[in-house]
């Protein structure tokens, strides 16, 4: 349902070019829970950000469900990015000046869902990652982990296919990390794909791939039998 | 060198009061490395923004270097702040218009360090984190755990006293983490006294003590004998 195809990715600074992807070749299949793990600076949230749509290869494809997403129009690939995809960013990306439960409801405003079902929906998807009683809170009136948990389950209000996320539980402790993981186990279950960051490898064990990413490639690709 | 009594953080939303913290009580012995870990949102963050004058507690006291924070004045405070203690946020919090190098200078401006010595300091700060080469990267053009290491070098721009690291490790991968981690011990056995706050039950093991921490008391003490 992801397909990279020699994908390159060079930053300038200035004058020097700085290869952070360096020929990513890869398919992820539907319904498949994927990890990336990786030293920091390897490529990978630039390889979850092309995924994502969030920014353009220098060189190489992106497809996602046999679109190529750079003959996409702006406007039609932000209704992909709202329709099929969710997103955890590493480092959350909250609207500062609002509650928790409207920084969930927002995917759905874009997408049209009327003021009620957004509501209600938000609400569970709080309850779900653990911040029942938090719904008001601001981002600076949350803890780290509590700020990362919102972003979670904004990613999840749009019911996305295909979940991308980056960091999910680097501010989490071993507790609050298993609740996440189990929640996206049980949406892989049902059919989303998912493609996860982390340096956490005590988090991999249930998945069913690992890329294992070094200096803007793919060095190894372990699959594992999962129950 | 840091003695919290009976310290109280109440924080109010709306009509509603929620206490962080319910009434700490703590001494931190000068050159002790001690662990402060504990579930997402039991008031971690909280207690080092205290310890860091970052904030003031509702109730109770602390007391660094036997001075009682709350009498100063807010430029006695300020420089106790840039002299003694160096602090690791929990986002980062660089400047996102200024490079890497330029935002490990900026406590050394603050203090009055010589354009050129900040230089040359802010350089080996850098090297020593592992971000050689980095240096003219703005925060945005740096990975997440790039960032979180421009962070770490930052804090130890004047040579605190007193480390309050807020989950310094977060983004990084084990390597970069053990490596963070040895930087910190290496400054402990100089004598400086650090706290740290974190989610990685793999970092504390050389740490003289473990506080644990939950719903805003300190449920636990655990003395470690350290070789
Ligand atoms: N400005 C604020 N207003 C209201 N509540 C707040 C505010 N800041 C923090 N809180 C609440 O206080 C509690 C403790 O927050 P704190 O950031 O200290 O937790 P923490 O232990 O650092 O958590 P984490 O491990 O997720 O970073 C949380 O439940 C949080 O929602
Ligand atoms: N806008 C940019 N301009 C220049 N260099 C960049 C930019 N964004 C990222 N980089 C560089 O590209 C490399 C890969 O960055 P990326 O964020 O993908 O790493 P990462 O694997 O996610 O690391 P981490 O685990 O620390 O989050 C890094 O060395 C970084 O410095
Ligand atoms: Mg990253
Ligand atoms: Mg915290």
């Amino acid at each position: 349902v992801i397909v990279a195809i020699e994908l390159w990715k060079i930053y300038r600074l200035g004058k020097v070019e700085y290869p952070a992807l360096r020929g990513i070749n890869m398919q992820i299949r539907r319904g498949e829970f994927v990890a990336v793990v990786g030293p920091s600076g390897s490529g990978k949230s630039t390889l979850l950000n092309l995924f994502g749509a969030l920014d353009r290869p220098t060189r190489g494809k992106v497809i996602i469900d046999g679109v190529e997403i750079s003959s996409l129009r702006s406007d039609q690939l932000a209704e992909l990015r709202n329709k099929k995809l969710g997103f955890v960013f590493q480092t959350f990306n909250l609207i500062p000046y609002m509650s928790a439960i409207d920084n969930v409801e927002v995917p759905m405003v874009a997408s049209g869902v009327s003021p009620r079902v957004r509501r209600a929906r938000a609400m569970e998807l709080l309850a779900i990652v653990g911040l029942k009683g938090f719904e008001k809170n601001r981002p600076n009136e949350l803890s780290g982990g509590q700020q990362q948990r919102v972003a979670i389950a904004r990613a999840l209000a749009n019911d996305p296919q295909i979940l991308l996320a980056d960091e999910p539980t680097g501010n989490l402790d071993s507790k609050s990390a298993a609740e996440v993981i189990e929640v996206l186990h049980n949406l892989n279950k049902k059919g989303v794909t998912i493609i996860m960051v982390t340096h956490n490898l005590n988090l991999i064990r249930h998945c069913h791939r690992v890329l294992w990413m070094k200096d803007g490639l793919v060095e190894k690709e372990v699959e594992q039998s999962v129950t």
